[in-house]
């Protein structure tokens, strides 16, 4: 529903939201830049590439963050409280949207816009992993269902980003109200479909639990020495675990 | 424990101006 029904706060967080083609250029430069260094090295491996993958995301989410809307107003320590409590939701939100919006069935679209055919993913990829690819994609398809639009994703990234129970905020009220406006103009958006509100909600919860999944599984990998060391992802992992 | 924070620090703190 673009033109006059458009809420006024949707229009400003799709415009913080960053061009698709430009991360993926971005991030495809950066991988192939890397791969060419590791082969010299001969340590590549596919995990390896999965955690650079999903560090630049990271990057790009921090950039999206730090220059988005109310968010650059709050104090940089702030900024750390709220990116470290939803680092691993906004991740896999990033991945599950790209699906929703762009992705074909029985395949998994990558943020260099490459495909991966699930027949591709290892069976021996042990239950952790397996378990949230499944679940992943259950909520891809409820997502789907629902036709969430950029619009909502949009909006539904705000709502995590500005989280009013994250604990010792200085601006703890300035959060809330982002928040309470954020869900105000997403019920609007939905044109008061409470029904379809409800359930994108619900959606949340889910997304929740499966980043909790996602942390443990890269803290595992991470205690057994499989992770590339000194970058976002490993230092969001370890804030999370001090 | 600071030091940890150091990466995600150093990108918000970002001076674009510059």
């Amino acid at each position: 529903p673009q033109g006059p029904k458009m809420p006024q706060l949707v229009t400003e967080f799709l415009l913080c939201d960053p061009d698709e083609l430009q991360l993926q250029t971005k991030i495809s430069a950066r991988l192939q830049q890397e791969q060419t260094s590791w082969r010299k090295h001969g340590n590549t491996s596919t995990f390896r590439l999965l955690c650079l993958m999903a560090d630049q995301t990271l990057l790009s989410i921090v950039e999206w963050a730090r220059t988005s809307i109310f968010f650059r107003q709050l104090k940089v320590s702030d900024q750390m409280k709220l990116l470290y409590s939803c680092w691993s939701e906004l991740l896999i939100l990033d991945i599950i949207s790209r699906q929703v919006l762009y992705g074909k069935e029985g395949s998994l679209l990558l943020v260099t816009g490459e495909e991966v055919h699930f027949s591709n993913i290892p069976f021996h990829a042990g239950p952790t992993l397996y378990s949230l690819i499944q679940r992943g994609l259950k909520l891809v398809e409820k997502l789907h269902i629902l036709k969430v639009d950029r619009q909502e994703f949009a909006c539904v990234k705000f709502l995590i980003l500005f989280n009013p129970d994250v604990k010792d905020l200085e601006e703890h009220q300035f959060v809330e109200r982002v928040h309470e406006q954020a869900k105000g103009a997403l019920l609007e958006y939905t044109l008061c479909n409470l029904g379809h509100f409800t359930h994108l909600l619900l959606c949340l919860s889910e997304l929740r639990s499966l980043s909790t999944l996602a942390e443990d599984y890269l803290c595992c990998r991470n205690l057994s020495g499989e992770m590339p060391c000194n970058n976002l992802l490993i230092e969001m992992l370890h804030a999370k675990s001090a | 424990k600071k030091k940890d924070n150091a990466l995600l620090r150093y990108l918000l703190d970002k001076d674009d101006t510059v």
